[in-house]
Order: structure tokens, then C-alpha cells, then sequence
């Protein structure tokens, strides 16, 4: 039996928005931790970690680790008929072929179930190694969304470079070039506003812009983003989701023939 | 010219 209510029930239908685009059909895992989620877009160059810990939700009744494939186009639909300020529980029988949303009114003048069939999905998990990066930014996500962005409409590929001075982002397409230089400012009065560089060391990659504009969709999740770099291994753009845990985006980075 | 890398090259099936 699974049983999981989290009251911010929006946490949830945001974190759909931002990953049905990029994943087609994934297994959320379920155990005594958390509910989570693992899966590599369509092209295998990118991959999300969704982590949710068992402790952010109001009540989490999960007796036995399983794993329940879904297709997130579908699930998204479901969750988009939840209001913003409803409770959002999500409960599964075992041995059941199904999944049921059901969504209170904050008032509890409304109940909704929506159930969902339930798919059988392959997919192994990857080992993520922990990496010392060389380079970490926090800067507001707002920010990190608008910038990339305004580069995708000047070229297709942005290089990231962190020296001292600052971070730049650079592309360049038929019409021209484009630079945006952001430099560490703490001196802000929200520190939500705060861009940070941790930077051990210099460091400059390139990557596909569509796949960094398909993981700022995530940008609702949290007023700032997380971006860890290291030469030659995927970027990490991670968002926190409010005291629960996590969505994390990897992009394999593209290297000079 | 730039080539895109895979993610699985990085990153092992356990």
C-alpha cells in the first residue's frame, strides 16, 4: 500500500511542468526515504533526479519499495485538473496496475480522484559519481532562465566560462554574437537575489541551449538556481524544492572534435 | 565543430 499527501500540492505539479517535455515516461521509485525519479531524455545527452524525502510530506505511508512507471505527459494532464492551493495525495494498492491522484480543496468542499494506468518501464538506473566541481554558481533562476533564453534566439550553443571576474555565457549564430557577463554580487538585500561563484578553478564548457531552456521550466520550483561545473563532465542545474529535496538536470557537455 | 556527448558516457549503468 502507497499512500503519500503533501499539502503543497503544487510542488508537485510544477515539478511535472517542468520535466513532461523533456522525459517521456519514467519510474518514480518509492521507499522509505522518498519518492523519486530517475531518467535520461529521448537522446540519452541529458538526464533529471527528482528527489522528494518522505519527511515534506504529511503523512507517507509506503510498506514496501516499488516502483511505478508513468507516462508524464499523462500524469501532468491528471495533475494539472489539482488547484494550486490543493492536497495533492497520491495513493497505489500493491500489486495494483493503477494510480490514483486525489486532490482537496484546502476547505475540503471539493474532492477530485483522477486514476491513471500505470506502465511497465525498463530503465536502468545510472550511477551518478560525485564530482569536485570546479566552478559553482547560485545566481537567481529568473535570471539563469532569461539569459538562456535571450542566447537561443542568437545562437544554438552557449559556452560557459567561469574565470575571477565573473561568469560569461557566449553564442554566436548567423545573425551575430552574444555575451552575457554576470559578476558575484552579494550585496543585495534578498539573498535570493545574491550571484555566487564558488570557483576553485577556471573552467569553460559548451552545451546545447535547448536542453538548458527545457531545465529552467523548473524555474517556479525555486528563486534560485544552482549551476556546478567541471571541465569536461556534465553540468548539474539543480533546484531545490522547499525544504523537500531536489530536482537535479545533467547535460553532457559538447567537446571539440 | 562541437560534438554533443552522451550522458551514458559519463555516467555508468549500475
Amino acid at each position: 500500500m502507497l499512500e503519500l499527501r503533501l499539502v503543497q500540492g503544487s510542488l508537485l505539479k510544477k515539478v511535472l511542468e517542468s520535466i513532461k517535455d523533456l522525459v517521456n515516461d519514467a519510474n518514480f521509485d518509492c521507499s522509505a526515504t522518498g519518492f523519486s525519479l530517475q531518467a535520461m531524455d529521448s537522446s540519452h545527452v541529458a538526464l533529471v533526479a527528482l528527489l522528494l524525502r518522505s519527511e515534506g510530506f504529511e503523512h507517507y505511508r509506503c510498506d514496501r519499495n516499488i516502483s511505478m512507471g508513468m507516462n508524464l505527459g499523462n500524469m501532468a494532464k491528471m495533475l494539472k485538473c489539482a488547484g494550486n492551493d490543493d492536497i495533492i495525495t497520491l495513493k497505489a494498492d500493491d500489486g495494483s496496475d493503477t494510480v490514483t491522484f486525489m486532490f482537496e480543496s484546502p476547505t475540503q468542499d471539493k474532492i477530485a480522484d483522477f486514476e491513471m494506468r500505470l506502465m511497465d518501464i525498463d530503465s536502468e538506473h545510472l550511477g551518478i559519481p560525485e564530482a569536485e566541481y570546479h566552478a559553482i554558481l547560485i545566481m537567481p533562476s529568473a535570471e539563469f532562465a532569461r539569459i538562456c533564453k535571450d542566447l537561443s534566439s542568437i545562437g544554438d550553443t552557449v559556452v560557459i566560462s567561469v574565470t575571477k571576474e565573473g561568469v560569461k555565457f557566449s553564442t554566436r549564430g548567423d545573425i551575430g554574437t552574444a555575451n552575457v557577463v554576470c559578476r558575484q554580487n552579494t550585496t543585495v538585500d534578498k539573498p535570493e537575489e545574491a550571484t555566487v561563484i564558488e570557483m576553485p578553478e577556471p573552467v569553460s564548457l559548451t552545451f546545447a541551449l535547448r536542453y538548458l531552456n527545457s531545465f529552467t521550466k523548473a524555474t517556479p520550483l525555486s528563486n534560485t538556481v544552482t549551476i556546478s561545473l567541471s571541465s569536461e563532465i556534465p553540468v548539474v542545474v539543480e533546484y531545490k524544492i522547499a525544504e523537500m529535496g531536489y530536482i537535479r538536470f545533467y547535460l553532457a557537455p559538447k567537446i571539440e572534435e | 565543430g562541437s560534438k554533443q556527448c552522451t550522458i551514458t558516457k559519463f555516467f555508468s549503468k549500475k
